[in-house]
């Protein structure tokens, strides 16, 4: 493992810290999409499904489990415990146009058509756009809290970080993956627009509000 | 092509 693929998942995980302390602790996730956090409890299920078959190491299994845990937990609080604080209002991304497009494309475009393979693949896709809800919830209200604004910008740096991961193990390793790339190319391009205001206005002390 | 038996990446 590289430095870019460990400040990856440090940075994934420092999201997913800061999302669960923020809702614990305000006990509210107002300006939180849910439909995003349904989609990434899908990407980690569908995604870690080799947890049952293969062992790899201590670490990625440590990992894997975290990320199916949080996941599921988040969901939890935000549609059971604080069922109340949560801005369905706002919420209206509508999951199924990701969801489909996202399996079609897995279907279509994959290493092997086993079910496994495939719902890793959908898992890989699907990922790669879950945000849209979330940043749609933004956009919408018109704002985000700067907490809010920690974690997307922690949960954006992660896949961005992944593509110097990729970049040095091709190099080093002569090892890429196509589809893996590609779509963290997508993942990380979509979250540009918000790295750009994280870093004029958020940094600087400022809400992250977007211009009328 | 990637060995699609093992992913170490997350």
């Amino acid at each position: 493992m590289n430095v870019f693929r460990l400040l990856g998942d440090l940075s994934h995980l420092l999201a997913i810290i800061v999302l669960l302390l923020k809702i614990w602790k305000t006990r509210s996730c107002a300006g939180i999409s849910g439909k995003s956090q349904i989609l990434f409890a899908i990407v980690y299920i569908t995604r870690y499904l080799d947890l049952i078959t293969t062992y790899i190491s201590a670490y990625n299994m440590f990992m894997k489990i975290i990320f199916i845990a949080t996941s599921i937990a988040i969901v939890y609080l935000m549609y059971v415990k604080f069922k109340a604080t949560y801005d369905h209002n706002h919420d209206t991304f509508r999951i199924e146009f990701l969801l489909l497009p996202t399996l079609v494309l897995a279907l279509l475009i994959n290493h092997e058509f086993t079910i496994v393979e495939i719902l890793w693949t959908f898992s890989i896709y699907l990922e790669s756009v879950a945000i849209l809800p979330q940043l749609f919830l933004v956009s919408k209200t018109g704002e985000a809290e700067s907490i809010t604004s920690h974690y997307l910008f922690a949960l954006g740096s992660y896949r961005g970080l992944y593509l110097l991961n990729w970049i040095y193990r091709y190099y080093g390793e002569n090892y890429y993956d196509l589809i893996v790339i590609v779509a963290g190319i997508v993942q990380t391009v979509l979250y540009c627009d918000f790295f750009y205001l994280y870093i004029t206005k958020v940094l600087k002390g400022k809400k992250l509000q977007l211009p009328a | 092509k990637p060995d699609v038996q093992s992913k170490d990446e997350l």
